[in-house]
């Protein structure tokens, strides 16, 4: 599996971290930070992860339809962690 | 940025992250 069951519970977590500074009157940067960095180096895991699955073999194996579905929600699970913390940032940035 | 720029930007966050949360959940 391309994110440990504890790595997504541990996301969800920085996620309700997120969540709760951005309804605060004056939002704690670090903590926000600190989420985001968490979600950034499981990004840059599961890109590993769909690295390393470029082999011969395990492309047969998706070629055979065995563990296609992984990578498409590896590939899914990469993309919206980019345009997540790419949001996170853009409304950080834009704090008074 | 304004008030309203940064609402906008708020949403979009959140939405994303909502999003994000669905797909986590789905590995669960």
């Amino acid at each position: 599996s391309p994110v440990s069951a504890q790595d997504a519970t541990e996301a969800l977590n920085e996620i309700a971290k997120i969540e709760a500074e951005a309804e605060k009157p004056e939002p704690a940067i670090d903590t926000v930070n600190e989420s985001v960095g968490f979600l950034r180096r499981m990004a840059g895991s599961i890109a590993v992860w769909l690295r390393d699955r470029a082999n011969a073999q395990i492309d047969a194996a998706i070629t055979l339809g065995v563990g296609g579905g992984v990578a498409l929600y590896a590939q899914r699970l990469l993309a919206l962690l980019g345009t997540a913390t790419e949001s996170v940032w853009a409304w950080l940035h834009a704090l008074p | 940025a304004s008030k309203g720029d940064l609402d906008q930007l708020k949403s979009e966050m959140l939405a994303q992250l909502a999003e994000l949360k669905e797909q986590l959940q789905l590995g669960l």
